[in-house]
């Protein structure tokens, strides 16, 4: 629905707004790497949806938190600068269930996210001696 | 700032684009308002112009609001979770989750919105240009392009990080003077404290 402000919504709108698909990660809080917990594979498929786990390997995950689930979360925390813990901590999953668009992060491996936020490169070339210093930021 | 895989962009012969809704959304001119304010973000600080037309087949750039599993292999999830998403260039395609509640005021500036259940519709829409227009996700936290979006925060004008990324694609408008203010304060971010009424990190 659109609505003029936000006290034009109907109350029983907003309590349905606040039930977040996501918010059932938030029960994962303090697992990691050796861990099985019913449920996991779905914070997996959370994962691959944004392109920290790889497209190729199957959607049936297993409950275990394994080395993939774990890279994937170093890789999130590394985005988003948390503490990069490979663990499902508190601040992570906060992070996690807060709405977002559903552009990946990470297209072939690849993040797109740059650590710095931005991105420069240099290019320097000399051309024979005297000042023929030239460089170009982009 | 970050782009797409090999940076596509619009070419150089089709910098005047055109945009349509979905006419089965039967949108209100309100709420077709909201995107131009988006569109008009970009257009300020680039050379590129967007035009709305009527055409929504032969338009450069498609808007619609669709529920659920919509045909582009990237179904929605229903209230909150994922709100929206768009193709990067020249693919055109903006959708967005018409299952969430959006705030179609202009009013609040760059600030809060009194309930947590909203979501600013021009905010989102300013995203999802951007990726319309080439760029990918930033990991500076108040730029436009920061992939999350916190519910009840308005949050719409450009900071430095998603002009410079849109330049180096573009170029600057020749009118635009250039200023731009760098992210706001983000003292309150690593609180942790997503127990107030904006749900802030």
């Amino acid at each position: 629905g659109f609505y003029s402000n936000s006290s034009a919504i109907p109350p029983e709108l907003r309590r349905n707004a606040t039930e977040n698909v996501w918010n059932s990660f938030l029960n994962f809080t303090g697992c990691h790497a050796g861990m099985k917990v019913n449920g996991l594979y779905k914070i997996k498929q959370y994962f691959q949806r944004f392109g920290y786990i790889p497209e190729t390997l199957p959607r049936n995950f297993t409950d275990d938190f394994d080395d993939i689930l774990k890279n994937a979360v170093m890789m999130y925390q590394r985005n988003f600068r948390l503490n990069i813990t490979g663990e499902l901590d508190e601040l992570t999953l906060k992070h996690v269930v807060i709405p977002r668009c559903g552009v990946p992060d990470v297209v072939n491996g690849t993040s797109t996210m740059h650590g710095d936020g931005r991105r420069r490169t240099y290019e320097v070339s000399f051309a024979g001696r005297g000042p023929n210093f030239h460089a170009v930021k982009r | 700032y970050s782009f797409f895989p090999g940076e596509p962009r619009w070419p150089d012969h089709n910098r005047d684009l055109t945009y349509a809704f979905d006419p089965r959304n039967a949108l209100t001119e309100e709420v077709k308002t909201v995107f131009s304010r988006a569109f008009a973000r970009w257009a300020e600080v680039t050379p590129l112009t967007f035009t709305r037309v009527e055409s929504f087949l032969t338009s450069d750039i498609s808007v619609g609001f669709y529920s659920g599993d919509h045909g582009d292999g990237e179904p929605f999830d229903g209230v909150m979770g994922t709100l929206a998403h768009a193709f990067s260039p020249p693919n055109g395609h903006f959708h967005l989750d018409r299952d969430e509640n959006w705030i179609v005021s202009d009013s609040g500036g760059d600030g809060f919105l009194s309930v947590t259940s909203a979501v600013d519709l021009e905010s989102v829409a300013v995203h999802e240009i951007g990726h319309l227009l080439g760029l990918g996700h930033s990991s500076v936290q108040d730029s436009i392009m920061y992939p999350t979006i916190t519910t009840g925060r308005r949050k719409a004008d450009l900071t430095s990080d998603d002009v410079e990324g849109v330049q180096y694609l573009y170029g600057a408008n020749p009118n635009f003077n250039g200023s731009r203010s760098p992210p706001p304060s983000t003292q309150q971010r690593d609180t942790g404290d997503s127990g107030n009424a904006a749900c802030r990190i």
